[in-house]
């Protein structure tokens, strides 16, 4: 579903965010 | 200096779009992801020795695909985001 899509949107960019953090 | 990090504040990301939720929705998804693969406690802001301040940018929806009557098949999301993390003891930048 769309809500679905864009939520896997943000959870890629949480991981890119926490890359930062390592 | 990271080894010395032990606890992050992560505010909700401020969100200059007007997408209902977005800024809170990319927050919880960092809490979870810190709470996944890093060593360090998510606290509230006042106790935390680091802090990692997030700003929505923009948030830009295209469509790059459509069916044979023109109905939209294939969207693309795309986030801008700046964050910056900082070690609240000496002020400084650590990313």
């Amino acid at each position: 579903s769309m809500a679905t899509a864009s939520q896997q949107v943000i959870d890629r960019m949480a991981r890119q965010i926490v890359d930062l953090l390592e | 200096h990271r080894e010395q990090v032990r606890s992050i504040a992560v505010p909700v990301f401020a969100c200059s779009d007007d997408r209902p939720g977005l800024g809170l929705r990319l927050t919880e998804a960092v809490h979870k992801e810190i709470q996944r693969r890093l060593p360090y406690r998510v606290v509230p802001g006042g106790s935390a020795d680091s802090r990692l301040i997030g700003r929505v940018l923009g948030a830009y929806k295209d469509v790059i695909g459509e069916t044979r009557n023109d109905d939209p098949r294939t969207l693309q999301l795309q986030l801008a985001v700046e964050v910056t993390w900082t070690d609240m003891r000496t002020q400084k930048v650590l990313a």
